[in-house]
């Protein structure tokens, strides 16, 4: 079982938090507000009241035995500054931390912290790119460069095989699969009719999958 | 192009709208502080100082032009509603918001909002499951119950064949394709050998490929 630390139990830390504990975690979870901890007290294996400035608070709460601490403070910059501090100090192996803006972010990875996590700006990509393309129902990057895309299909393609698309040629696309309802129906190679509502998932780099997008 | 309307330009509602901006939309980005107008002034087609709850200067921004409206206002749980209302009267045909709370949320849809966004809660789920499965690189669902998952090759499934992992018989996965790079190397039906930095692409129901990651 492994033991993570929460700092902060916001929105985003609870959150962390819960989901964690769900998983068979053990989660050690902090805030300096009492109404936070004691509306986590019976979901986290621990819940306590501590102000993260306080590093010797932290290590008594236990947060030196965990393989990862996430610092969830978003408002207070100096508290959230400290709390990454105080997180390398005690010996925590790795240590990720919410931002709200970009300096925020600056100074965390100044301090070693691993991983700087943006939820507003993340999000606010995601639903940019769903509303710009409303036939983008969902995607996913690969860190390469390359995306797979979970496109509708429009109905200017509905009844149309998949091996005629031009996908392919036209915008070195591959067609790792297409689903409908939970049936795998298709994928590049196979015969398959493109129905109204099914599941075209694309792999391919993002200035062509925006291409293709623009074509349909 | 399409007019879309963003109201609050905080983290959020500023990536939303200099996003949709970006991809050569028509943006129109409200906000009840001046600062907030003037650093999107140079951005967006139209930033404007409006208070969201008057209805009135909605319109004279031209909000009801939009066919989107994104309320992006978190914290003022009064203003965000009465946002809602307000875009529902002037007509916008589509309202999408971001909630805080999950009444916050429930009170947005009584409202006839069309698609709410809790920011902090998504991404917190998608850092647990990260934090939960360090193989687990990133995901995407597909909204049918399946996902596709971007896994990292463990050391001990380096050097084996695809067609000798137990993904399929065991799981009921499908390999929708190998990455070393930028190379598409492999998928299932296909001669492949896994190496370090691949990056294997799963399909599969979300226990299925739970149970998977658990057994890596
Ligand atoms: N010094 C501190 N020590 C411990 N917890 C703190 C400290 N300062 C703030 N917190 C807690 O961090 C939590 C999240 O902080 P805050 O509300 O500022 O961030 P947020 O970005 O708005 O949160 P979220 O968006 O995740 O809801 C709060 O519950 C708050 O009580
Ligand atoms: N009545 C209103 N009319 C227009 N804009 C408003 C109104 N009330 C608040 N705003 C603006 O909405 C923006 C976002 O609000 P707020 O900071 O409360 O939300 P937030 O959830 O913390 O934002 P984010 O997380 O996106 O940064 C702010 O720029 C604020 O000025």
């Amino acid at each position: 079982k492994r033991t993570f630390g929460v700092v902060g139990l916001g929105n985003f830390g609870a959150t962390v938090a819960n989901e964690l504990q769900r998983f068979g975690n053990h989660v050690i979870g902090i805030d300096i507000a009492q109404s936070r901890v004691s509306s986590h007290a019976d979901m986290l294996s621990h819940a306590m009241i501590v102000d993260a400035r306080d590093d010797v608070a932290l290590r008594e709460a236990g947060i030196g035995d965990c393989e990862v601490g996430v610092i969830a403070i978003g408002s207070d910059l100096e508290a959230s500054i400290l709390a990454a501090i105080n997180l390398k100090l005690i010996g925590v192996p790795a240590v990720w931390a919410k931002a709200t803006t970009k300096t925020h972010h600056r100074i965390l990875t100044k301090l070693g912290v691993d991983r700087v996590i943006h939820p507003e700006v993340e999000v606010g990509q995601h639903i940019a790119q769903v509303l710009h393309n409303p036939l983008v129902r969902d995607y996913v990057s690969l860190g390469n460069g390359y995306h797979v895309v979970n496109f509708r299909i429009p109905q200017s393609l509905e009844g149309k095989r998949l091996a005629d698309l031009p996908h392919r040629e036209k915008f070195n696309l591959r067609c790792t699969g297409v689903m409908r309802g939970t049936e795998f129906v298709g994928q590049d190679g196979t015969e398959c009719e493109l129905r109204g509502d099914d599941l075209l998932l694309l792999l391919g780099r993002r200035s062509d999958l925006r291409d293709f997008a623009a074509s349909l």
